[in-house]
């Protein structure tokens, strides 16, 4: 079945003048990758302002839609600390977002990447409430090498996470990767949780986290935008991993969170397994978004 | 709460004294952004709008003819967003007198979809919901892939007490055809297959799938679907449809704040009714499908 811009190339070539009728497809094709009918909008008005001059028929005004799309992605957020050798040990980072999006898997993933490049890596059991949710974050120490550390089902999680980086410390390990359980931004002794736990973290070692990122899984519609202003307003975010790449989902809400909340994708999730992450690379994001 | 979009097309609407293919154009267009910022998939909202002009502009010559004998009781810009609203849920419905299919000696229920849904969470608050209603339920894990994936349905059957059945080391199609041996031994009447979340577009795990349906006969196979899933929630329902052809589908996460338009999507593009609503992560959290509220939320 050919893609939405494979449908519009046809179209395209077929009708080389740039009129409202392809406008309205390639407004299509954007709203269908998940950018938000404001930021679509926006993205190309600034296009039919262009200077006649700009010329390049349909092949520029791709050209220039993809270099916006860019500029939004990377004209925003700080590049994120180094995730290794950032100079306090353990690093920190806490993995935060709402129900099922990929936390644990994510988690796992890091641990892999961690320990492929010789770091001792211990993982925190924050997840205290959901059933088997320690179970499933055991595996991911036992398939990556890493140290558990784990509290009674029910405990506190900010105790837990507390209880995790004092543990590394000891053990002079080199990061901390704590997961906490999938949660809605719109309850309130929940996200009130969250905060605890970040503290936690904090008084276990000044200045942890060195990196709060939201997991967003690539199917989530617009409500990902307010997913990211919502935890971002309660932790102060310093990245975004955007899961389930691999599926047909584009994951075009990305660029409106980055538009919006000034936040970056530091990594991308292809699967399921412990090897299936990529570091977050804007141009071929963009590629893939305009295939 | 009426969003932005509604408020614009009522406003486009206002100082006009009846319904015109002119200013309803405006409040159609209002209307959409309503619709796309609710995640309503791109295809489906013209559909849908184009559906609702017909009958706006359809209405407004009834009244016209009749405008003797009858006069306007709600202004223009209310009498189309009363027309939305009930297309919506005219689409959304109709409510079915019995969400699940019963068979003697059991019934079965094939929980599908694709990863992180809520599938376990579902099949658990189904079990607990069919005790409640005096039926035997026992629950499967036929995922054997995700860590301690059988762990928690086995946990989350403790908690409900409804028996688990797991088999370690056989594949999935083999596991469901054992666990209605056991159901009929352990006289269970409905049997809830917990399955691996897929992608719709793995077509070795979708094949696997259609082999658990062809050696069980599943009732009911019921789609579960994120209320907070995006535009691309309608290839992968068709693709779960075409294949599988599912019986409807169950909408989770609905306690938060998405607008939940993928629903709307779903329908109208598989026909399938939605069947539940996922509420909460409490196992008590499901309720049987109702298209008023969803309606509302999907319009903002
Ligand atoms: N295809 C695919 N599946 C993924 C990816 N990341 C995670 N998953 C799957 O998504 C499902 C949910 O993953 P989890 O890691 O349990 O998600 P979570 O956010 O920790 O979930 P909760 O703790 O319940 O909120 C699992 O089936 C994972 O295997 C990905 O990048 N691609
Ligand atoms: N708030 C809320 N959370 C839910 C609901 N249904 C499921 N969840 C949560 O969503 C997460 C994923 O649920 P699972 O039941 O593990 O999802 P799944 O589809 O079985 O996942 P995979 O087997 O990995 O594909 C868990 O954290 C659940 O508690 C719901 O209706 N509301
Ligand atoms: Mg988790
Ligand atoms: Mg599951």
């Amino acid at each position: 079945r050919a893609s939405l811009w494979g449908r519009l190339k046809e179209l395209i070539e077929r009708k080389p003048t740039i009129d409202a009728a392809l406008y309205g497809q390639l407004e299509e094709a954007l709203l269908s990758a998940d950018l938000g009918v404001s930021l679509v909008g926006r993205l190309l008005k600034d296009i039919r302002a262009r200077p006649a001059t700009s010329g390049g028929g349909i092949d520029g005004v791709r050209t220039a839609l993809k270099a916006k799309v860019l500029e939004a992605l990377n004209a925003t957020g700080a590049d994120d600390a180094p995730l290794f050798d950032s100079g306090a040990t353990p690093t920190v980072i806490l993995f935060v977002g709402v129900n099922g999006v990929g936390k644990t898997t994510t988690i796992g993933k890091i641990a892999a990447l961690c320990r492929a490049r010789q770091k001792s890596v211990v993982l925190a059991a924050g997840d205290t409430f959901r059933a088997a949710a320690v179970e499933q974050l055991a595996v991911w120490a036992e398939r990556t090498g890493s140290a558990l550390i784990r509290g009674e089902t029910g405990a506190d999680p900010a105790s837990v996470i507390f209880n995790a980086v004092n543990h590394a410390k000891e053990a002079h390990a080199d990061i901390v990767l704590a997961d906490t359980a999938g949660r809605l931004h719109t309850k309130s002794d929940l996200m009130d949780e969250i905060k605890k736990v970040k503290r936690a973290a904090g008084k276990a070692r000044s200045g942890a986290p060195d990196h709060t990122w939201l997991v967003v899984d690539a199917t989530t519609g617009q409500n990902a935008l307010q997913q990211a202003r919502e935890f971002h307003q309660a932790l102060g975010l310093s990245g975004v991993i955007l899961t389930k790449l691999d599926g047909t989902a584009k994951g075009g809400v990305v660029v409106a969170i980055a538009d919006a909340v000034k936040l970056k994708v530091r990594f991308v999730g292809v699967g399921e397994k412990p090897d299936d992450l990529r570091p977050f690379v804007a141009t071929s994001f963009v590629d893939a978004l305009f295939a | 709460i009426l969003s932005k979009g509604f408020n614009n097309a009522k406003a486009a609407l206002t100082g006009h004294a009846v319904l015109t293919p002119q200013n309803i154009d405006d409040a159609v267009r209002e209307i959409r952004v309503s619709l796309l910022e609710a995640d309503v998939e791109v295809g489906v909202s013209r559909v849908f709008l184009d559906r609702v002009k017909e009958r706006a502009i359809g209405e407004v010559v009834t009244l016209e003819t009749k405008s003797g004998a009858k006069k306007l009781t709600t202004t223009p810009g209310e009498h189309f967003v009363l027309i939305c609203h009930n297309e919506i849920e005219k689409l959304l419905g109709p409510v079915e007198e019995a969400p699940i299919v019963f068979r003697r000696p059991y019934t079965i229920i094939m929980m599908v979809g694709l990863q992180g849904t809520g599938k376990t969470t579902t099949a658990a608050k189904l079990a607990s919901y069919l005790k409640a209603d005096g039926r035997r339920p026992m629950l499967v894990a036929a995922d054997i892939y995700r860590p301690a994936a059988v762990e928690q349905l086995q946990q989350l059957g403790l908690r409900v007490g409804v028996p688990v059945y797991a088999a370690p080391g056989l594949a999935p199609e083999q596991l469901c055809q054992d666990a209605l041996r056991e159901a009929k031994k352990k006289k269970r009447d409905v049997v809830i297959f917990d399955t691996a979340g897929r992608l719709a577009i793995d077509d070795v795990l979708m094949t696997e799938l259609e082999e658990i349906k062809r050696r069980t006969r599943p009732d009911n196979t019921f789609l579960v679907c994120d209320a907070m899933a995006g535009q691309d929630t309608v290839r992968t329902a068709s693709e779960f449809n075409r294949r599988l052809d599912i019986t409807g589908f169950i909408l989770t996460k609905i306690d938060g704040d998405a607008r939940g338009g993928a629903a709307l999507s779903i329908k109208e593009v598989t026909g399938k009714p939605i069947k539940f609503l996922g509420v909460g992560e409490g196992l008590d959290r499901l309720e049987p499908f109702r298209p008023e509220g969803l309606a509302s939320r999907i319009l903002g």
